[in-house]
């Protein structure tokens, strides 16, 4: 473990704390994406096929089991919750997720380290990580400005993936043999996903206006 | 890389 990875770990960990606080207490989602949230449930699911197999550490399974909940919980929220159902904006958050779900199985199947069953849906989740931002990032454009607590939500979403490239660098001098393309291509993508959210977020947060991404 | 080897990371 090093400093970038648990800073990364834990910008992470609180953008799933602030999307569930905001969800939780307002009962709002407006501005807020469901086929995100279900590409990033599909994304936990399959990275975390190890959980009760693999033991690496208590840090590492209680986190797992965290994201796992969390991501759910969120999707549970949005589909079934009575009150917070009827703010989500389905008209709108219409970005065909499935698109983005079989080219990333695809690829999978052919980019990976190893053809097993585990190893292929680990690859899976990493390239569909990738991309499970931009259907949050659509809608984004689509409802114009947004709330503050959704813009956080995206910003630190994105800040815990450039935190881990960091992380890769460090372990790449660090650590002998370590080198992995893979989760490293997919995760600077990820990152550069959010270039223009960045701009954007820093330039709201400079003038201190409200965040609007150019139509 | 040793493919087999744990995912340590989240």
């Amino acid at each position: 473990m090093n400093i970038f990875r648990f800073a990364g770990d834990m910008t992470h960990l609180a953008s799933v704390l602030v999307l569930l606080l905001k969800i939780h207490t307002i009962k709002s989602c407006a501005g807020v994406s469901l086929k995100t949230q279900e590409l990033y449930a599909i994304v936990f699911a399959t990275r975390y096929l190890d959980i009760f197999t693999d033991f690496i550490s208590l840090y590492n399974t209680f986190m797992k089991l965290v994201f796992l909940g969390s991501s759910f919980s969120i999707v549970w929220y949005m589909r079934s919750h009575k009150i917070v159902r009827r703010s989500y904006d389905k008209d709108q958050d219409t970005f065909r997720h499935y698109f983005l779900i079989v080219p990333c199985l695809l690829l999978a199947m052919i980019i990976n380290e190893k053809f097993t069953f585990r190893e292929v849906l680990w690859t899976f989740s990493l390239f569909l990580e990738a991309v499970a931002i931009l259907p949050q990032l659509v809608l984004l454009q689509r409802t114009r400005n947004i709330d503050n607590l959704t813009g956080q939500y995206i910003f630190l979403l994105g800040a815990y993936r450039a935190f881990y490239i960091f992380n890769w660098i460090y372990r790449y001098f660090t650590e002998p043999h370590y080198v992995h393309w893979i989760p490293w291509i997919a995760g600077l993508l990820q990152t550069l996903l959010y270039g223009d959210f960045f701009y954007y977020y820093f330039h709201s947060w400079k003038n201190n206006k409200k965040l609007q991404l150019p139509a | 890389a040793a493919a087999g080897e744990l995912k340590d990371e989240l």
